[in-house]
């Protein structure tokens, strides 16, 4: 009765001394909490299915993790998420893309998994089934945090793009 | 980005991968975290992997799949076959990231070809890990 559970917050170029150590030792928090919430339900003989959605909530929880609250914002200042979920005994799978309204949108991914007949719902539509579905809902502006603000402020200065379909977009993450 | 996968005590497989996309992204711009076979992946005969990164290079390579595809047809170990991907196919394309998976067995491995990847762990009855670098 063996169990075991793996999570990420995300890779990328992290230059030393981003993160101070108390930083550092919030996010180590935030990651065992992650994991924690995913094997209690494993210890306990529930599903991979319920305990991959605990952790991933946890991370979209958490305003450390590009993901729910905390996500980077997009070119007009909004944020638009995407999310995915599997299960391996039955090939099952549910997904959301650009989702605006969703503080969860792992379990709107699952909802699409169980309760339709598709595996991708995206855009305004998605948003429509997650209500439709009774999930919770927030304003787009909740997703928004002074961190992300500035990175996004950041590549705005750097990158002057033309609107004009095809121009050089200068992309940070 | 953000994922996890899981094998539980009756042995299935599960993965998940939820994401807030690119800094100043347009156009509607999605990534491989909601395209099952790129960001997520989970086949009970296989192995279960979630990915992160620039999505472009794991849409393209079909990521999450193709660690589950070595695994199953060329019989490598779940770490041979994240290794392959991410250095071998990914990397001298310019493709950066991670990615998470456990396999049918419950062997656990987490890989990046960046300084960093934000991660943890943890098997039955066993403490839990995390790593930032």
């Amino acid at each position: 009765n063996r169990y075991a559970i793996a999570i990420h917050g995300g890779a990328g170029t992290l230059s030393k001394g981003m993160l101070t150590e108390d930083q550092e030792n919030e996010v180590h928090a935030a990651l065992r909490q992650a994991v924690m919430a995913g094997k209690q339900i494993l210890a306990q003989g529930g599903t991979s299915l319920d305990a991959v959605e605990a952790a991933v909530r946890e991370l979209e929880n958490s305003e450390w993790f590009n993901a729910g609250k905390g996500s980077v914002y997009n070119y007009d200042g909004d944020h638009e998420l995407d999310a995915s979920i599997m299960d391996g005994a039955t090939l099952k799978a549910g997904a959301v893309a650009g989702v605006r309204n969703s503080p969860n949108p792992v379990s709107v991914a699952r909802a699409v998994m169980n309760k339709s007949e598709h595996v991708l719902l995206a855009g305004e539509g998605a948003d429509r089934f997650a209500r439709a579905m009774g999930l919770p809902q927030v304003e787009n502006s909740w997703f928004g945090t002074p961190m992300r603000h500035s990175q996004w402020r950041q590549a705005q200065d750097k990158a002057q793009p033309s609107l004009e379909p095809g121009a050089e977009d200068y992309k940070f993450g | 980005t953000v994922g996890a996968v899981a094998i539980d005590q009756a042995g299935n497989l599960a993965a998940a991968t939820s994401t807030g996309g690119m800094t100043n992204k347009k156009y509607g711009r999605v990534g491989d975290s909601p395209l099952i076979g790129c960001g997520a992946y989970a086949d009970n005969r296989s192995c279960a992997v979630s990915t992160t990164g620039h999505g472009e290079y794991f849409i393209r390579h079909v990521v999450a799949h193709e660690v589950c595809a070595r695994y199953r047809y060329l019989g490598e170990s779940l770490q041979q076959c994240a290794q392959q991907v991410l250095f071998e196919e990914l990397q001298p394309r310019g493709g950066e990231g991670g990615l998470i998976a456990i396999d049918h067995t419950g062997a656990v491995t987490l890989n990046f070809n960046t300084e960093g990847m934000y991660r943890g762990w943890s098997e039955s009855d066993g403490e839990i890990f995390t790593g930032i670098y």
